[in-house]
């Protein structure tokens, strides 16, 4: 499913490693 | 199928990330330890304005003494003078 | 199937991996941020050492001069006293 990055709530794509704006791992804090 | 593919494609873009970012931290801990560098200099040089700053104080407080002793001097000098100008016309 | 779920518990082994490494990489940022303010006291250590040592030197030379105008002063008025005593002896 999709999710949405906790540093600049921008909603990635399920597939994206990580954040497209600010390039942050999905699990990062 | 699709799904393994999927996941596949994931992993090597996760390891890649993985790649990236650690080099970005070895930038980092490379910078930081510069940094450490140039901060020692903090220290050497607040106590070189220091040491400065007592010697001026000391050559101005020396400098003050001085300029009261050459007037007192000036003073008795000129006594002096006039003590011989009044002797000679005696 | 079994590949299946090792390539899952990789991928989630990798993406953990990631958010640790970008804990890191906040903690240096944060880090060189703080050492650059630290850095920036330099310039204004050395221009305040220089200063000093500046006033440290004028001052000193002040001094010299004055010295040596406080040992004229101390001769002429040797000298003076000399002639007064002459003077009062004739």
């Amino acid at each position: 499913s999709e999710w949405q990055c906790k540093s600049c709530t921008m909603v990635n794509a399920a597939s994206s490693i990580l954040c497209e704006v600010c390039e942050r791992p999905r699990l990062a804090t | 199928k699709t799904h393994l593919r999927d996941l596949c494609s994931r992993l090597e873009e996760a390891e890649r990330a993985l790649a990236l970012k650690q080099d970005l931290i070895d930038k980092l801990k490379e910078e930081v330890e510069q940094q450490k560098g140039s901060l020692e200099t903090v220290p050497v040089l607040t106590a070189q304005a220091e040491i400065y700053k007592a010697d001026f104080l000391a050559e101005r407080e020396a400098r003050e003494k001085l300029n009261q002793k050459k007037e007192e001097l000036q003073d008795q000098l000129n006594k002096a003078m006039t003590d011989i100008e009044r002797l000679k016309q005696e």
